[in-house]
């Protein structure tokens, strides 16, 4: 098998095949054209560098791809929920640093591009705990992290039983948060899922700082963040235009009111 | 023959080949997709080339249509044109990307690699 290539490649290869892949009329070059000079689009290479993907999502795709290379289902993984679609959405809560010790984080995921033409199947939220730099003195034992609504204060069945005694290493806990995920996406979901997290003592309802537990959000990089995770199945055979008619359509949607563009796409339009 | 005689090849040589799968490479960068595709950058996409003419072989897995079709050609060119070599049989990538939401998402899409060809 080959590995997957994630690592841009050193320069375009050419002249591989008999055949430009820009000949023809059906050649998706003018859909380069509309993606290249779509405002809001134009230097999506900063845009793309600014998404770093997580890990998790990186291993999701090399296991999966090695699969399909040995002509293995990827669906057939437990890991997978069936799903061929997994998005991650990413955190965009902050701690508010006038709180302390922390008791409570608020984790506030965007999920409004979740479509509806697809069948959720399952969603995990992973979040990262990082030891404190004093963790030989941070309490042992085992602790509760627990998910309480954002609006309710009502605990929503989430949770998981961790011993930091043999958690001295940064690890990424993982809460299954299906349950709760598929009772608060109705048709009227809002685009916003907020959950908050709060961690006691087994056998206890004091809530620990979160800060020294290892969760304090702080200072971290992208690919540090916690991410929703969920997995989908998709109804009906999609096509790869699909996303490039989403992407153009949220491009038309930044755009605003820049009127002149609009006349640039018209005039674009016209000429293809 | 138009075929042919673009390449420069002689009227009235069978020069084209059965239906079968060529390579045809596909790279992202190239198609300037890379700018929403994580990963592959690229991968081998294959495409079916070639004439599907009388007799057809059962590998090419002929519909009974395309049989008449082939055989209808074969008597009078100008009737009927041969059949059409395309793909039978296709399987799926998975691709990681970034949506219009910023999400990194895997994917598996099917039907990106030409697996088998025949005609019809």
């Amino acid at each position: 098998t080959r590995s997957a290539a994630i690592v841009p490649s050193s320069g375009p290869k050419r002249n591989r095949g008999s055949r430009s892949p820009h000949d023809g009329q059906r050649s998706p070059k003018f859909l380069k054209d509309v993606f290249a000079s779509s405002p809001g689009l134009s230097g999506r290479d900063d845009f793309k560098n600014s998404v770093v993907p997580h890990d998790y999502m990186l291993s999701i795709y090399r296991t999966y791809s090695a699969a399909e290379k040995l002509g293995l289902n990827a669906s057939f993984f437990r890991s997978s929920k069936s799903a061929n679609t997994i998005t991650s959405f990413v955190d965009r809560g902050k701690d508010e640093l006038s709180h302390s010790p922390l008791r409570k984080q608020k984790y506030v995921f965007d999920v409004s591009t979740l479509s509806d033409k697809e069948e959720l199947v399952g969603a995990e939220l992973r979040i990262l705990r990082k030891p404190p730099e004093d963790a030989m003195s941070s309490p042992s034992g085992l602790y509760n992290i627990e998910l309480v609504s954002c609006a309710s204060d009502r605990s929503l069945g989430s949770s998981v039983s961790v011993g930091l005694r043999d958690a001295r290493n940064p690890a990424w806990e993982v809460l299954d948060v299906w349950d709760m995920f598929k009772s608060r996406l109705s048709p009227t979901h809002s685009s916003q899922l907020c959950v908050e997290l709060k961690v006691t003592v087994s056998q206890s309802d004091a809530e620990k700082d979160l800060r020294s537990l290892g969760f304090d959000r702080g200072g971290r990089a992208q690919r540090e963040k916690a991410i929703l995770v969920v997995y989908a199945r998709s109804r009906k055979r999609e096509n790869l235009f699909n996303e490039m008619r989403g992407k153009i359509k949220s491009a038309r949607g930044s755009r605003g009111s820049e009127q002149d563009t609009g006349m640039q796409f018209k005039a674009r339009r016209r000429r293809r | 023959t138009a075929l042919s005689s673009r390449h420069g090849k002689r009227h009235g040589k069978k020069s084209k080949s059965r239906c079968s799968r060529k390579a045809l490479h596909v790279n992202f960068k190239e198609l300037g997709w890379d700018d929403w595709i994580i990963a592959p950058l690229d991968y081998e996409a294959y495409h079916c080339e070639g004439m599907c003419d009388f007799p057809l072989r059962s590998h090419l897995e002929p519909t009974n249509h395309a049989i008449i079709q082939t055989l209808m050609n074969s008597m009078d060119p100008n009737s009927t044109p041969p059949s059409c070599c395309v793909p039978t049989k296709l399987s799926p990538i998975s691709i990681l990307y970034i949506d219009s939401g910023n999400n990194v998402v895997y994917k598996q899409y099917e039907d990106m690699v030409v697996e088998q060809c025949g005609c019809r």
